[in-house]
This record gives structure tokens, C-alpha cells and sequence, in this order.
């Protein structure tokens, strides 16, 4: 809300039992085209606990725990929730909560159906579980769960992006042009010629060469805010980000014959090269 | 791409410890039969399609 280059995307509340809530974020046009999501962070306000309650509490129910989930919903009306984020929080304390939900948006993004709202499931429960009888957990209150549109303290999303037309790769390298130091990250053209290599005399049949390309050039590093935020990142570099297999026909002798048989060598060739940072979360692929 | 990295990925898939020596006249004598050939063009073109993960 208080920046330019953050967005933030006001939710609504849909439904609630007794711990569990249910949040619904509009994402449409909300991450702009070719661009990278580095992080999406989930802020909820939580209420004050009425004194007269905390001087109630038992010493050892002062926190409890509240989860995030991401619900997916299938088109036959079956749903199913990943845990996304979790951390405690205290009876004591009130004010803005944060939670990592990136991994919610990133399995979002894999949806591919940027009409469809996000929805994130937040349960709070006790931190201790166990026999003992314990609802200290239900006083942690979220703002939305005062009168509805009061309009303080909604649900938030942060969404951090970069836009890869400045941070991304380039695709393939302009063969005409030398690649210098200022050159964007790219894919360049290197040949791998196999009849050139020694060992591969009379043993590699086909193929004679092929194209293997490599990753060059720079990546464009983000603005010192963004580095600050995120400690564990390292650099972007230009890395091959997608590769391909290499099938090849070699010459096996057997019992005194030679006969030729096929082999696929994986990772062999590079499709994509992009700019990502070491340290980055890999995204969970979605399940089908 | 390295060639170290070739040699090895293939020695990896072969099992094979180094690369074998193989007598010239054998190999020149030997032809691709149709349907080893035919495997290799079907890997190839379904390589171009599969999309490992990389680094």
C-alpha cells in the first residue's frame, strides 16, 4: 500500500469455522506477462486479545499455530489443500503477520488459468497438541473477522516480481555480433565434434557432431531493496535452465561380433538458458 | 558440454569402466539396421521435445 513498486491485492472473506478460513484473492492481470515471481508474501492483521481473556490463559497456552494451506479446486468439485507456510504466533501480540505463500502463487501460476482466484486456507490451532482440554488457540482473531467491509485490516498479498524483459535472458545470442561483457544472457551456437574426439574412433557411429550451445553474457542483478530482503539469494547468473537428450549409435562387441546399439545420454544439449539466482526455491511441479 | 562430460555420461550408461578400442576393419563392415536407425530418429526427434529441468 505504501509503495510504488509493490502490489498489493486487497481479498475477501468467504467462510469460517470455528479455527479455519478461507481466503480468496482475484490474481487476474495481477503478475504481468513475462515476468518472474520471486515472492508472494500472505500479510494478515491480527487482532488484540482482550485482556480479561489473556489474564485467563494458562501459562503454557500463550501461542498457537497458524497454517496456510493452498486449496486447489478440480473441475469434478473435489479439492485438495498443500501446506504452504506455518509459524506461531502469540496471544499477546497483535498486529501484521506475515506469511511466505510464493509456493501458493507459483502452483497458481501452473494452472494456467489466470481467470481462477487464488485461495488460501488458514487454520489456527493449538500449539500443543494433546489430551488436555485447550482453546486458548480461538482467541487469535484476524481482522477480517470483525464486521464485514469495515475495510481495516483485509487480507493482503504482496506480489514481488521482475520484469524479464530487464532481469531474464535474451533467448538465442545474435551470431553476428561478439559477445562482450555487456552482452544479456543468452544461448550461443558450440559445435561437439565427435569425430574430432579420440576415444570416439570406430566407437560412436552417429552422430559425427551436433549442436550442444552453451549459456553466455550477464544477467541484470536486482535493486539493492530487493537483494536486502531476500539475504539467501545468490546472483542471477545465466545458467541452462532447460536441456535435452543426446541419442547416440554406438558400436557394442558381443560373443566376437559387433552389432550397433542406441543410447540416450541425458542433459546433453541445452533448449533454454535463463537467469536465475543460486539459492532460489526450485517450485514444486504441480501434480496433475 | 564438455568432452569429458560426453565420455562420461556414455561410459556412466554403458557401464563400462574406459572406452573400448574397437577394430576398424569390424566397424567398417558393420551397417545400421533399419530398425536401430529407426530408434535413433525417434529419440532424436522426441529429445528435441522433452525438456529436463536443468541446473
Amino acid at each position: 500500500r505504501f509503495s510504488q513498486n509493490f502490489r498489493e491485492v486487497a481479498g475477501r472473506f468467504l467462510v469460517s469455522e470455528a479455527d479455519r478460513h478461507l481466503l480468496v484473492f482475484g490474481m487476474e492481470q495481477r503478475l504481468p506477462p513475462n515476468s518472474e515471481l520471486v515472492q508472494a508474501v500472505l500479510r494478515l492483521f491480527q487482532e488484540p486479545v482482550p485482556k480479561a481473556a489473556l489474564h485467563r490463559l494458562s501459562p503454557r497456552s500463550t501461542r498457537a499455530l497458524v497454517t496456510i494451506e493452498w486449496l486447489r479446486v478440480r473441475d469434478d468439485g473435489s479439492n485438495r489443500t498443500s501446506l504452504i507456510d506455518s509459524r506461531l504466533v502469540s496471544l499477546h501480540e497483535s498486529g501484521w503477520k506475515t506469511f511466505d505463500v510464493t509456493e501458493a502463487v507459483n502452483f497458481w501460476q501452473q494452472l494456467g488459468r489466470p481467470r481462477q482466484p487464488l485461495l488460501l486456507q488458514v487454520s489456527v490451532q493449538r500449539e500443543h497438541p494433546g489430551p488436555q482440554p485447550s482453546s486458548a488457540h480461538k482467541l487469535v482473531r484476524f481482522a477480517w473477522q470483525g464486521t464485514p467491509g469495515a475495510g481495516h485490516g483485509e487480507p493482503q498479498l504482496e506480489l514481488h516480481a521482475l520484469d524479464l524483459e530487464d532481469y531474464g535472458a535474451q533467448g538465442d545470442c545474435d551470431s553476428e555480433a561478439p559477445v562482450t561483457k555487456g552482452t544479456r544472457c543468452c544461448r550461443q551456437e558450440m559445435y561437439i565434434d565427435l569425430q574430432g574426439m579420440k576415444w570416439a574412433e570406430n566407437w560412436v557411429l552417429e552422430p559425427p557432431g551436433f549442436l550442444a550451445y552453451e549459456c553466455v553474457g550477464t544477467c541484470q542483478q536486482p535493486p539493492d531493496p530487493l537483494t536486502s530482503k531476500w539475504p539467501f539469494l545468490g546472483p542471477r547468473q545465466c545458467i541452462a535452465s532447460e536441456m535435452a537428450s543426446l541419442p547416440v549409435i554406438v558400436s557394442i562387441q558381443e560373443g566376437g561380433r559387433t552389432r550397433p546399439q542406441v543410447v540416450s545420454l541425458p542433459n546433453m544439449r541445452v533448449q533454454k538458458c535463463s537467469c536465475a539466482s543460486d539459492g532460489a526455491p526450485m517450485p514444486r511441479r504441480l501434480e496433475p | 558440454v564438455t568432452e569429458e562430460q560426453l565420455l562420461g555420461s556414455l561410459l556412466q550408461r554403458l557401464h563400462l569402466r574406459e572406452a573400448p578400442v574397437l577394430d576398424r576393419a569390424n566397424v567398417e563392415r558393420l551397417a545400421i539396421p533399419a530398425h536401430v536407425r529407426a530408434q535413433y530418429v525417434a529419440l532424436l526427434q522426441r529429445s528435441h521435445g522433452d525438456r529436463s529441468r536443468g541446473k
